[in-house]
């Protein structure tokens, strides 16, 4: 099983 | 005010069929530099950056920040109503809550205007500059939409492995398996033909192959698409324009 962590987990808001 | 003027209303077109199956709502920041947007797909785990920088407009000329907030599906409804060839320049003031999409057929003498409606859309920005990628390839974007629509028949999702040598594509499913190994060459008399690959370390990611249907999307851009990968971090597949980028961030998946 796998799964995929939202974008923001890895980005910062600007 | 905004008045950036496309030689060809084709190009706005095709950069906004690039991403507009997967994104609805965008803000489109519009300054002297030319026209940047950032947003997120509905399952969050896919981004889309655009720039499009002034040279690929015509005539391009923006003295204020403006954000247009524009619903991609009715902004495209739009779009349908003017020719490919036509000239294509869109106006809005400082402060709008219109942007005026005006289509001029220069041989025929026609002139088409549209007034689409902006909207207030609460999105962060997310800064995603400076990022570090373990292994950068640059390959034809046909070729990679190619493996990306043949394997995603196998499975739901893609399965990539970088190393010196080789870019291999994997996918296993229920009816069986398949694999695609590109190698990096060099082809003098088409250099869009020709395969890179940057390589600091080898990687071994596996994205949604959903999400990598909606990117090759972008392929009638750009006769290339350069794609950075690094362990655990979101990927990036770039297609550039003449002037500007147009940028999809995945994060890959992870075992539990």
């Amino acid at each position: 099983m796998s799964y995929q962590p939202a974008i923001s987990k890895f980005f910062k808001p600007n | 005010m905004l008045e950036g003027k496309f030689e060809e209303a084709s190009l706005f077109k095709r950069i906004i069929d690039s991403f507009k199956d997967c994104v609805q709502l965008v803000n489109f920041n519009c300054n002297e530099h030319g026209i940047a947007a950032q947003a997120v797909d509905d399952s969050r785990v896919l981004l889309v950056s655009l720039s499009i920088g002034t040279e690929s407009f015509q005539e391009f000329r923006c003295d204020r920040g403006v954000t247009l907030g524009v619903d991609l599906s009715s902004l495209s409804k739009i779009l349908r109503c003017g020719n490919n060839n036509d000239n294509l320049t869109l106006i809005a003031d400082d402060t709008p809550d219109s942007v005026l999409l005006l289509f001029e057929d220069t041989k025929k003498d026609r002139i088409s205007e549209y007034s689409l409606k902006l909207m207030d859309i609460d999105a962060d920005f997310l800064d995603i500059e400076g990022m570090e990628y373990d292994t950068v390839i640059t390959m034809p974007s046909a070729e990679f939409a190619k493996v990306v629509r043949d394997l995603n028949q196998l499975s739901d999702s893609l399965n990539i492995l970088v190393t010196k040598d080789t870019v291999k594509f994997v996918a296993e499913g229920d009816i069986g398996s398949g694999s695609v190994i590109v190698k990096p060459h060099t082809d003098m008399d088409k250099p869009q033909e020709s395969v890179k690959v940057e390589l600091d370390k080898p990687v071994d990611l596996t994205f949604g192959s959903k999400y990598l249907l909606d990117i090759i999307k972008g392929a009638g851009l750009s006769d290339q698409i350069t794609i950075k990968l690094s362990a655990e971090t979101p990927a990036l597949f770039e297609f550039s324009l003449q002037s500007g980028y147009l940028q999809f961030f995945l994060a890959p998946k992870f075992n539990e």
